[in-house]
């Protein structure tokens, strides 16, 4: 038997307004880790993992591991069900082909059953070592730029030097450059931006799929843009102390 | 403007 209460069940919501426009169908894979997710959009361009930790929730029970094939459309439109400060309860019981959800709040509770699918999923190893830029920024601060360079270009080439992170576009309009240099706030380590770097790197990336991942910016007041040395984009989302939300996004190279 | 490489593709030249 599987199954999990989140006290705050609006991060579940936030989760899923997160990804359900980028990925169709997922695998929630539960197990001690905690409870997991990765999946690939359907042009396999973009890769989604999220983690939420067992010690996150007030209850968390896996007997034993079990994958959840679920269509994140309907897994939202049931949560949308329920209140935005209900307790979220999430129960499978093994070998069963459908998953409960419960909405609790002090006037009352609701139940949905949603049918489980099965999915082929292709599982990948990210080698995080191979990291070179990272950069943290306000995660409103680059939803902004995102939503800012889509108006002129359809892509945005991200390179990070000594001098700060600079992300460019050009369209049919023109072009658009936008640089964040280095700003540590004391006060504030939220609004701080923070670059680190072993290597200038610059690599260029389809806006679309940049705007989709800001759609995780309620879930955190930073973000963290990473890119590798081989130029595979990475962009973080902590959940509150239990998790994150990853995307993954592969580079566009010369021909 | 280049080709849009997908993650599977990524791999398989990384």
């Amino acid at each position: 038997m599987f199954e999990l209460r989140l006290v705050q069940g609006s991060l579940l919501k936030k989760v899923l307004e997160a990804i359900k426009d980028l990925v169709n169908d997922a695998n929630f894979d539960c197990s001690a880790t905690g409870f997991s997710l990765q999946a690939m959009d359907p042009s396999h361009v973009a890769l989604v993992a999220l983690l939420l930790r067992p010690d996150g929730f007030e209850h968390y029970r896996c007997d034993r591991n079990i994958s959840m094939g679920m269509n994140l459309n309907n897994m939202s439109k049931i949560l949308k069900c329920g209140g935005n400060d209900d307790i979220i309860t999430i129960r499978a019981d093994d070998g069963s082909d459908t998953v409960t959800f419960m909405f609790e709040s002090p006037n009352g509770s609701a139940n949905f059953e949603m049918n489980l699918m099965d999915i082929d999923s292709e599982h990948h190893g990210i080698d995080e070592s191979k990291c070179c830029a990272v950069v943290r920024m306000p995660s409103s601060e680059f939803q902004r730029i995102c939503k800012v360079l889509s108006s002129i270009g359809d892509t945005v080439v991200i390179s990070v030097t000594n001098e700060g992170v600079q992300f460019s576009t050009r369209g049919d309009i023109g072009t658009a450059n936008i640089v964040c240099r280095q700003n540590i706030n004391v006060d504030k380590p939220e609004e701080s931006t923070v670059i680190e770097m072993s290597q200038p790197v610059s690599s260029q990336f389809p806006l679309r799929y940049m705007n989709s991942f800001t759609k995780a910016t309620p879930l955190s007041n930073t973000v963290t843009i990473s890119l590798t040395s081989e130029l595979l984009l990475a962009v973080e989302y902590t959940i509150a102390e239990m998790g994150y939300i990853r995307f993954y996004l592969a580079p566009k190279i010369e021909d | 403007k280049g080709v849009q490489l997908s993650i599977t593709e990524f791999y398989r030249s990384a």
